[in-house]
């Protein structure tokens, strides 16, 4: 079983490390709870 | 080589008259001369295998054996592997011993144009030593196969890689090229066992229209009854492997049956047929346990790490493209652990496996059964929920630990093995609290892994069908469904979370939001394993049982969250509800045994 998540155009900036390990069409083993990524909104920017 | 009996082969030069079917057939893309000769193989079966004459012969299937090494009093495990081209391929270990024997044999395809020299290095393993390189030769195999030799095999000198000219063992290798007319043969009696429902050897009607379904050729179809009847020679109503591969190779000459490879999808050159069989034959042969070699390495470092090997298949080098080829022979899959930050291989089970080699290794298994695989799947799902369900099959989770013993950790559980009544039980367990601990929780803008699972993210559909997903129909839109696409997620980011069987099971909310909806959209169950889909022939993401759900978050907008069932882990169960607010972690729901 699979799940996959879609976000809206540019809307998340995924880790660089799960993007280059696919990009390697390369699966990487995760846990829940693991970063995956920051919102790329202005309000997330505030935020940070 | 060579054995004595070097001769000139009649059947491939004679185009008519000759008592066998194949030697009826004219074959002008198989007119080269080849001297012929015999060779004994471990097993103690003999086959008949060629040598080349010319270098315009060079082209075909090389068999190439590694037989045995002799490396000088230096005692040891053992392994070679040989390069050729864009491939290495390896040996098994050997024994502890100082004169290793592996028998090791790999098909190899030679093209007029393509690479010559062989590579063979040869590794030492051990505790402290892992994959250590002792010695290495080079081969031309267009020497080695034109040249005169009484002997079955070669020995060539292995060298230090440390210091010039240095020899460090011997290694005993044999080479031949397969007789063409045997690799017709050979490939009609693959694709005959295929169609063979009722393994008599032979393709009724019926059969042998859905062979010819299955090779996509929309005029060959049409004509099917002519095909039949043409290539039933002695008029019993069924082709035998014999006027199958005639009628093959007939066809190829005069109007090809087959346009594309019915395993890798690789569009066929009408004009070259010799490689066109010489290809059919070769992926066909994958993943049958047909060669002892495997393989599909970048180098020899790489095919010297066991678990190495798979990247390569993963990373689509093969050089006959990716998909069902490349996967086919995958018992093990390579991850890349983000915590340990190591490569790691993943088991699975081998009826699984078996299930997934049957159904998508082939072209022709997936084309064929067509809407029948869907409800032997579905029925396969649903007999396996209503059996993880019953008492009995509590029975089954101490095997299924020690099975994962390196993947499940037992501690994290949040009850003990005694307290599930039921396999699903276990399947569907929980963690104890704080188990997984939530990347910064505190901030809503920082989205989360959802499950326990194999990753795959790509800023774009586009890298992910680049990447990953080579099923033809795949779109988001697709994917989503009408009702809960909307143009925003067009070319929008993908995360796949691919969970195998001895995961955690229940997945969590990867974003602080609001649910807007659910959607069931029903569907197959095909496996979600890389083998279907890095299949252009499978469309499983969109294709498959699957319920979408929407949460409205205030920093990433609208996000989609996609579950899929696929084949025995079918039963999809939400935790939320349309309306509920979900905070990123929070469980959202989970897959179990059913369909």
């Amino acid at each position: 079983s699979t799940v996959i998540c879609v976000f809206e155009k540019d809307a998340i900036e995924i880790d660089e490390d799960l993007l280059a390990n696919s990009a390697r069409s390369l699966e990487t083993l995760v846990s829940v709870g693991m970063k995956l990524g920051v919102a790329t909104n202005k309000q997330a920017k505030v935020n940070l | 080589m060579g054995h004595g009996s070097s001769k000139e082969l009649p059947e491939t030069t004679n185009t008519e008259g000759g008592s066998t079917a194949s030697s009826r057939i004219k074959r002008p893309h198989i007119s080269r001369v080849f001297r012929r000769l015999t060779v004994s193989r471990g097993n103690g079966s003999s086959s008949s295998a060629l040598k080349l004459v010319s270098a315009e012969d060079f082209a075909g299937i090389a068999l190439l054996t590694l037989i045995s090494a002799d490396m000088q009093q230096f005692k040891d495990k053992w392994l070679a592997c040989v390069s050729f081209g864009e491939q290495t391929f390896r040996t098994h270990i050997s024994d502890q011993t100082e004169k290793p024997v592996w028998n090791s044999e790999k098909k190899l395809l030679l093209e007029k144009n393509g690479p010559r020299l062989a590579r063979i290095s040869v590794f030492e393993t051990n505790r402290i030593s892992k994959n250590n390189l002792v010695g290495y030769c080079e081969i031309d195999l267009l020497e080695l196969l034109t040249q005169e030799s009484d002997s079955d095999f070669e020995v060539f000198e292995l060298f230090d890689p440390a210091a010039t000219g240095k020899v460090v063992g011997r290694i005993s290798l044999s080479c031949s090229v397969e007789d063409p007319i045997e690799t017709e043969k050979n490939f009609a009696r693959r694709i005959l066992a295929i169609m063979d429902y009722n393994e008599d050897g032979k393709l009724s009607f019926s059969e042998f229209s859905d062979l010819i379904k299955a090779f996509g050729n929309q005029v060959a179809e049409n004509k099917k009854e002519e095909l039949f009847k043409a290539a039933d020679k002695n008029g019993d109503d069924a082709v035998s492997m014999d006027e199958l591969a005639e009628l093959l190779a007939f066809q190829q000459e005069n109007e090809p049956l087959i346009n594309c490879c019915p395993v890798c999808g690789e569009i066929l050159e009408v004009s070259d047929k010799l490689n066109t069989l010489v290809h059919l034959s070769l992926c066909f042969d994958e993943g049958t346990g047909n060669q002892v070699m495997t393989g599909g390495f970048l180098t020899d470092k790489q095919a010297s790490y066991g678990w190495m090997f798979k990247l390569s298949e993963w990373a689509h080098f093969s050089s006959y493209d990716v998909g069902l080829n490349s996967g086919s022979s995958a018992s093990h899959i390579l991850v890349f652990d983000r915590k340990t930050k190591r490569l790691v291989e993943e088991l699975i089970d081998k009826k699984i496996v078996l299930s997934m080699r049957a159904i998508y290794q082939s072209k022709i298994g997936l084309h064929l059964m067509d809407k029948g695989a869907k409800e032997i799947l579905l029925s396969i799902s649903e007999k396996q929920g209503r059996e993880m369900n019953t008492t009995e099959s509590a029975g089954d989770i101490p095997k299924f630990v020690e099975f994962f013993k390196d993947q499940i950790n037992l501690a994290e559980v949040k009850y003990p093995l005694e307290h599930f009544k039921t396999f699903n039980e276990f399947f569907i367990r929980e963690l104890k609290p704080g188990t997984r601990p939530i990347a910064s929780m505190e901030r809503d803008d920082v989205a989360i892994c959802a499950a326990d699972s194999r990753l795959m993210a790509f800023k774009s559909v586009e890298d992910g069908q680049r990447f990953w997903i080579k099923g033809r129909k795949f779109s988001v839109q697709g994917l989503l469904g009408k009702e809960t696409y909307s143009s925003a997620f067009a070319d929008g980011t993908l995360v796949i979370f691919r969970l195998a069987p001895q995961d955690y099971h229940r997945f969590h909310s990867p974003v602080s939001g609001t649910i807007e909806k659910f959607v069931k959209i029903p569907g197959c169950l095909y496996t979600v394993n890389p083998i279907a889909v890095n299949s252009k022939y499978c469309n499983v993401f969109t294709e498959n049982k699957r319920e979408v759900s929407i949460i409205s978050t205030a920093h990433f907008g609208k996000v989609a969250f996609v579950a899929i069932g696929a084949t025995m882990v079918g039963s999809i169960t939400f935790s939320k509800k349309a309306g509920d607010h979900v905070k990123k972690g929070d469980e959202y729901g989970y897959f179990s045994f059913g369909g």
